[in-house]
């Protein structure tokens, strides 16, 4: 489902250059669970936006679906961004004038989905993590991990394949973060290909295998139960 | 040092009554070393902003030092959040266009703080967060963690009072967030009164005492070791 080769993503600010990710090689298969741990700034965000088709790597290859991602035609990219895979932002990034429902909303308008059946949508999407009782408000008006919830529910309004969650419950209470990581375990059965940035040794847990970041490489690999 | 009197938080939309905080009250004695816990959307970023003097109860009282804030004079109030007051937020709010260096200087300007004293207090402001690498950079050339200990940075620079955070550890690896607590720890050492929201029972630990909020009230309290 997802190879990655010899990934790259370098920063070069005046004769700085600066190794997000410095060759990570992986193969996650359709269907697996995946979280990525390691220090902060050792690239977690970087994979993931690679891996989002949010980034492109400065070298390397990135194979989804046994198709190299840099020969994909904007069309199919920007298919791919809108049917195959959510995005759970470590900033949420919601729309500030948008209310809750209408940011659950938009990736479903964007992927021309009727009315009719939008609404019913966005109402199980909060229902799921939660927060439907904020669904008019804007993100100014609600908690910060309401907020979170609501970026959980956009990322799963399309029921992709691929899950992208970077730190999805770092600020959430032990009950609402066990109700995303419900959510995400009963996606998971279904057969989505999850993977999750986080800090959190019990979310971290619940993978079937962990990679462990450092300074841009692949430090380690082991079984969730390891952890 | 911070007493709270039947503090309530009201916002109103339409005739729909939202009590954030609901007859709060609570004293923290100066030096204390405070943890407030509680679900998602219970009032603890709406406390802590109540505290900063960042927004005004719908009712009840709050003094600080002695002092009724509510009868404070603008300037009083400026001088208060300038020096006796430091924030961490929870979605941090650095400023874009400025460079970490930038940021963290920015309350010692407001303050009037020498020119030549400014410098190296934010090296090593920077440094006790273990981000002085990436002081050249802006907010968007940093990962999430490393924001956050910018923001850190920021809200102890001044070497206020009473410094308040929310949720401070929140995007950190469990080596970068055990610096933050070691900072932490020697400036609660050292006399500052702390109150620190989290979701984190490690964090809450390391409290004198912990409050437990629910629903906008004080549902419980603790001590720290009982977490
Ligand atoms: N401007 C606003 N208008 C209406 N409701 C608001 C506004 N700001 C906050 N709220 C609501 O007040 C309640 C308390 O919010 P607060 O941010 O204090 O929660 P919290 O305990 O910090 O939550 P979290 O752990 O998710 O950060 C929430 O239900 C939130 O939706
Ligand atoms: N636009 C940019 N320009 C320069 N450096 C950048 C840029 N974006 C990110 N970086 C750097 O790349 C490195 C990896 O960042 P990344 O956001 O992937 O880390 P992370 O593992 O997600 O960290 P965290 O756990 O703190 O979220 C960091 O050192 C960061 O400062
Ligand atoms: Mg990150
Ligand atoms: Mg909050």
């Amino acid at each position: 489902m997802i190879e990655l080769s010899d990934i790259w993503r370098t920063y070069t600010m005046g004769d700085e250059k600066l190794h997000a990710l410095a060759g990570v090689s992986e193969t996650v298969e359709a269907g697996e669970h995946v979280a990525v741990m390691g220090p902060s700034g050792s690239g977690k965000s970087t994979l993931l936006n690679v891996l989002g088709c949010l980034d492109r790597p400065t070298s390397g290859s990135y194979r989804l679906a046994g198709r190299e991602v840099a020969e994909l035609s904007d069309a199919e990219l920007s298919r791919v961004r809108q049917r195959e895979i959510g995005f759970v932002f470590q900033s949420y990034h919601l729309v500030a004038r948008l209310d809750a429902a209408a940011n659950v909303e938009l990736p479903m308008i964007f992927a021309g989905v009727s009315r009719s059946e939008r609404k019913e949508r966005v109402r199980r999407a909060l229902e799921a993590v939660g927060v439907e009782s904020r669904s008019a408000h804007r993100p100014a008006e609600m908690s910060g991990g309401q907020r979170q919830r609501v970026a959980i529910a956009r990322a799963t309004v399309m029921e992709p394949k691929i899950l992208l969650a970077d730190e999805p419950t770092g600020n959430l209470d032990s009950a609402s973060g066990a109700q995303v990581l419900e959510l995400l375990d009963r996606m998971s059965a279904a057969g989505l290909t999850l993977i999750v940035v986080t800090h959190d040794p019990g979310v971290a847990r619940r993978a079937d295998r962990v990679v462990i970041l450092d300074d841009g490489c692949i430090a380690r690999r082991m079984p969730g139960s390891e952890v």
